[in-house]
């Protein structure tokens, strides 16, 4: 229904830009309808502006900056309406070491309602997960696990 | 309700049974380029529900049935299970307690499919329904493929409302 | 022809003067997220002739000039030249030596665009042609943009065949 | 010319054929002409197969499977048609790191001929460049290149 989408509209925006700012350090952001008249059929747009810099098309903002972006938002969606859990596989690529260690903290933080597995190559994230699967090719082609530790 | 195990036979690289607990609240899945990890994430989307062989890679589905390797042969069905258990204390609205969800999904070459909930076959249909607005459901921002994580940002905006109609 | 130096000047973030000498076999750019690096692959790709705006991340040309922030005013044009210099020794088949090649480009927000190559003013097809068949021309595949580089499995088999072609 | 085109990819074939081989210590790969009747106007298809594994749609392999066999096949044209120069924009992200060593050796011996310029955020990569420079924004949307290092 139009009012239960509305709802839910402005919650998770509000969210997004709580998250935004604390991943930003400030700035600006938020989730637009592109026909304020027709929330029932209306897309969304989304706007970001980070701390410092000017307001312009978000795809001119770089990967990672995109990517933070991006996680915030899901998280958001998170906030309003917590799945079980979350399945992230390599979200964290186009991180550099500051925005790895925001994004690890912004997981801990939410894994008490949602659980998180994370598929990673990045040692920070892996520090950060309390079990560890390895998961080899002993026999070409052929996974298995054969690890698992505890941190 | 939380994630319990996940089962994998036959599902692309996981030719051998496999199965993998999830009981913490951050599990990382490490390993070489090409070890199976994206494979695991997606037979969670497809035990839940995936439809599109694109969206795992494939053109088809039967792309997810194990092809065989230099030594070993194609098999000839793939089948996922997940198991989720209810949260300590958690009951409906009426005080019975929560039930654990156990979702099976197999498919044959033939083309062939089975879907079970807690060990009674049902259609795929009742899957997605089960978890419809959990994130886990059709329009699933639960699960973010390998690559993927910039799409909210790319993509059209009615797609971009579809995610918040699931959550609402 | 090996290169020399890039200098970039309103060009996205680089609204001051910036000068980036290239003498090694291997340079690499490093930075936080958001500094600037892809800027400088994509000033790159802009003084050789790239005329998509989509290639840039960008809606329309204009979209490359710098903005301004919250503490700098917008510029009014964006400039970058690179230059090229000749490998040892290189001589054109009649013994004359090679010239270094100097390319400029140049936007203004009006719309108005102005190239130069050695500090003639030129059109932008010359530019073109100057690095046709090098990797650098219309068909680049010797810049490789942020999560770009599976495009060449992605994509159509007629756009690998240009690749091929521009080498041929 | 049907002759010049098919002459440059039999030679990027065979160079793409033994690079793959060194990256992946094995295996098989190639270009296919969709239509051999039609040089003139065929597309091209690739294929590829790490070994031990059996030869599948190459969508079905991963994420770093493919960045690798992309850039075989990009060194594969440039062993061809040497380019004066090679930007790479993050090209290692999606790569474990026994594959960053592999790249960056292949990088290494391409540079007596092509120099490279290497965005990235990783350490060993960053490690086999002669020169390093540093990028920041101390005002915020105001790049300034302020560092150079030398290996
Ligand atoms: N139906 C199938 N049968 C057998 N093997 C398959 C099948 N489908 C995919 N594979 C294999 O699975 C491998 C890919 O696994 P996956 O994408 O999970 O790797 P990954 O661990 O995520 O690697 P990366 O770190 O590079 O992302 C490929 O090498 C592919 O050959
Ligand atoms: N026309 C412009 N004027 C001013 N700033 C701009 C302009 N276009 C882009 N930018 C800024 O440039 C920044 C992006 O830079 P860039 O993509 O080079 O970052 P990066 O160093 O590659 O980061 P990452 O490591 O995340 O890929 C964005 O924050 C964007 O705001
Ligand atoms: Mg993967
Ligand atoms: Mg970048």
């Amino acid at each position: 229904s139009c009012e239960q989408f509305l709802e839910a509209f402005k919650a998770i925006d509000l969210h997004f830009k709580d998250l935004f700012r604390v991943l930003f350090g400030g700035g600006e952001c938020g989730m637009l309808l592109l026909d304020e008249q027709d929330a029932l059929e209306s897309g969304i747009d989304i706007y970001a502006q980070p701390p410092g810099k000017k307001l312009q098309n978000i795809m001119l903002l770089s990967g990672g900056e995109k990517a933070l972006i991006a996680f915030a938002l899901l998280i958001a969606i998170f906030k309003y309406r917590p799945s079980p859990f979350c399945v992230l596989d390599e979200v964290d690529a186009p991180l550099d070491e500051a925005n790895i260690a925001r994004f690890t903290n912004l997981v801990q933080s939410m894994s008490d309602v949602t659980q998180f597995i994370i598929i990673t190559h990045n040692k920070r994230t892996i520090e950060t997960s309390q079990r560890i699967y390895g998961i080899t090719m002993e026999q070409p082609g052929v996974s298995k696990v054969v690890s698992v530790s505890f941190n | 309700h939380k994630l319990e195990s996940l089962e994998l036979v036959g599902f692309k690289s996981f030719c051998d049974k496999t199965s993998v607990i999830f009981n913490d609240r951050i599990t990382s899945i490490v390993g070489p380029n090409g070890c199976g990890k994206s494979n695991v994430a997606e037979a969670i989307s497809w035990v839940l529900g995936e439809q599109r062989p694109k969206s795992l890679r494939g053109e088809k589905m039967e792309d997810v049935i194990f092809n065989g390797t230099s030594a070993r042969k194609p098999l000839g069905f793939a089948e996922v299970t997940l198991a989720l258990k209810p949260i300590e204390e958690a009951t409906l609205d009426d005080g019975i307690p929560v039930d654990p969800i156990v979702v099976t999904r197999r498919l044959y070459r033939s083309g062939e499919s089975e879907y079970l909930i807690n060990d009674r076959r049902c259609r795929l249909l009742d899957i997605h329904q089960t978890f419809e607005g959990t994130g886990l459901g059709f329009t699933s921002y639960a699960i973010i493929e390998q690559g993927r994580i910039g799409s909210i940002l790319t993509s059209k905006p009615m797609e971009r409302r579809s995610l918040i109609e699931e959550a609402a």
